[in-house]
């Protein structure tokens, strides 16, 4: 795929503009990642964006106007970052994802997998679905994992470099997405 | 579930907020 984008950044806005395309053989979805710094350290966000089957081009309209509307509201409730800020991890190396909430938010936590899979981490049989505080929390729990009660360990697929996604779902009102797998 | 699946459900959702963020695991370190 080809790809343009455009940063343009005002006080606490961030707007992007892009556009891409893919061959018709392309890939059915194509994955945007910036890097923002804030305040030295590095925070990286995703987009992910499902491209039509149909067709062979599209544009950034929908995630657009999902940025431009985190924009607005000068605050994101909810913000992840990884134990590792690069993201880059070693074979067998452990993973947690550190979550911040402004507010009291409802959330699920699913990995999406190299193979577009979708698998869901939290809320689970031991972490059932409630309103979380606003604070911080980390997944999984520092004590869980001290404990060796649940420890995320990242493996790469056989001798390839491996992309891989957390995507955390928050909400003010109950979202059940119990039908995807734990 | 697929991905595309899952953005479909969640589109007419106003209030769900979707944080990404992406990670690689290298074979060689």
């Amino acid at each position: 795929p080809t790809m343009q984008t455009a940063l343009q950044r005002s006080g606490a806005e961030v707007l992007i503009n892009g556009s891409y395309q893919t061959t018709p053989e392309g890939s059915r979805v194509v994955w945007l990642a910036w890097h923002i710094a804030q305040q030295r350290l590095l925070t990286q966000l995703s987009a992910a964006i499902p491209t039509p089957v149909e067709s062979g081009s599209a544009t950034l309209n929908s995630y657009r106007t999902a940025l431009i509307r985190r924009a607005e509201s000068r605050r994101t409730p909810t913000q992840i970052t990884l134990n590792k800020l690069s993201g880059h991890y070693c074979r067998g190396e452990e993973a947690w994802v550190d979550i911040r909430l402004t507010e009291p938010r409802y959330l699920t936590l699913l990995t999406l997998g190299a193979d577009n899979s979708v698998t869901r981490y939290t809320p689970n049989r031991l972490q059932p679905s409630r309103r979380e505080p606003a604070g911080a929390l980390q997944f999984p729990p520092a004590a869980w994992r001290s404990q060796q009660k649940m420890n995320l360990t990242l493996y790469p697929l056989p001798g390839q470099l491996t992309h891989e996604q957390f995507l955390l779902i928050s909400s003010r009102e109950l979202l059940d997405l119990s039908d995807i797998p734990v | 579930t697929t991905l595309r699946q899952l953005y479909q459900r969640l589109q007419p959702q106003p209030d769900a907020e979707l944080s990404l963020i992406a990670y690689q695991v290298d074979p060689h370190c």
